[in-house]
């Protein structure tokens, strides 16, 4: 699964590739990218984001992109979101984006492999790639074909369901010898605005009990945001907590 | 991709198979498929659930099974969970429960159709799929070798980045004949038990817009519950809104 040297020479301009990983759909993992993304950006790097889940891509439309991915002699050329973030998603490529992309394991493989040798990042500080979940064809490709990959930042929601499922993710990372940077646990609690009580609706603890299992950091703890979703659906990401800094100390 | 005979054979005593689909993940379709099966058997229907999410299967922790599949002459013997309903998952099978199946497309195929090959359900009147994120391997070979499926269900969050995933996965569906039972939205609203405000902390809307798109019927909206992650940790499910009679229905 080794690549030509083709995407190796794209990836050259990269100072880190990093991917953003969970196992378990629906933790936040798009929303995590995007926030480190755009928190980044604003303090003046060079940031793209490569959204590698084909059947659920998000990252496009949380950018604020519709358009403007284009073929240019052997490259892709792409197009920048919120704070000049460049954005490479199979949902800009897409001419009717209700249809679903109905791909095998081997498809998705070698689509993973064809972006990554023909996207033209130029040069980048940090290039994230949003996984989607589980452990199959998509996150198995990034990790063969990225051997300079700086590691994985792990998504949890704060349940023991959640907990289970992201352990077997930084599992997959460490048979593949892929470092875990971190894990980030999402939608922790909630705060009534009216009368400020808490409510842990989705459980607590995973997040600690991933890191200490794993022997990895912490990296934050999000609470669930009234404007997360809305602004999600409008393509203006909010910077929930300050998570931005402890991934450049990473 | 048509089967073999023992399929259709093994399938020929279920009366009733429904899939449980959305192409997001984390919008809560094990939680609904839990709590279809559970609604049904306490009515005294003959239910089983099968947990095609090999990558994060959650099904039999959420039965309460931990243990009791096993093989015997070619054919494998089921546990059953609470309220009887009997359970098929990969989690009953591995050794080490922490360790992730890292599986390609290719085996995730034949992976299904061996379980539908061997799996002894007797005689039953419901047999739920729980499907994982996506429209890849796993539902695309669902639908191609269970020619006799009554249909899907599909499960959206409220927003509309869920809307725009699962309008997919119903497309996914109609281009493969397979009819559209209905939509269920979960984590609706939550609602403060303390001062009564209600918060759309995932958006609103996502049902009745992807029901009347695809022309099938919304069948439930469920809030968000502060018992439900807790119990689906300790095996014991909450059942949620009152959505079991209309499934019968559908
Ligand atoms: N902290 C948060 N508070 C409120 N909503 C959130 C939060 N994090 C994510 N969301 C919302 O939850 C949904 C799932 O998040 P998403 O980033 O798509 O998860 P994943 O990429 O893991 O599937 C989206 O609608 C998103 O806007
Ligand atoms: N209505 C609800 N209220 C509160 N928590 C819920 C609700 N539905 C699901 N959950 C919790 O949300 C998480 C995701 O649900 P799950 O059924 O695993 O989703 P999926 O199967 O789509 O990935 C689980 O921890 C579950 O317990
Ligand atoms: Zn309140």
């Amino acid at each position: 699964r080794r690549d030509d040297g083709n995407l190796a020479k794209r990836l050259s301009s990269v100072k880190n590739v990093i991917a953003v990983m969970s196992g378990k759909g629906g933790v936040g993992k798009s929303t995590v990218t995007v926030n480190l993304a755009v928190g980044l950006a604003s303090r003046g790097f060079k940031v793209g984001v490569f959204d590698a889940d084909f059947h659920g891509p998000s990252i496009a439309k949380m950018l604020g992109v519709t358009e403007g991915l284009y073929g240019a002699n052997d490259s892709l050329i792409l197009p920048s979101g919120v704070r000049g973030v460049k954005v490479l998603s199979i949902d800009l490529m897409l001419p009717d984006k209700t249809m679903p992309v109905i791909w095998r394991g081997p498809m998705k493989g070698n689509m993973i492999k064809r972006f990554l040798s023909d996207a033209d990042w130029g040069s980048l500080d940090y290039l994230f790639i949003d996984l989607p979940p589980g452990t199959g064809d998509e996150p198995l490709s990034i990790m063969q074909l990225i051997p300079s990959i700086k590691g994985i930042i792990l998504v949890t929601h704060p349940s023991q369901l959640s907990e289970f499922i992201v352990d077997k993710a930084g599992n997959m990372a460490k048979i593949l010898k892929i470092p875990i940077l971190g894990v980030v646990e999402n939608m922790s609690c909630f705060k009534c605005p009216k009368c400020g009580s808490t409510y842990n609706i989705f459980g607590e603890g995973a997040g600690e009990k991933i890191a200490s299992y794993l022997k990895t950091v912490l990296l934050a703890k999000i609470p669930l945001d009234l404007e997360a979703s809305k602004l999600a659906d409008t393509g203006k990401p909010v910077i929930l907590a300050g998570n931005n800094s402890e991934v450049e100390k990473a």
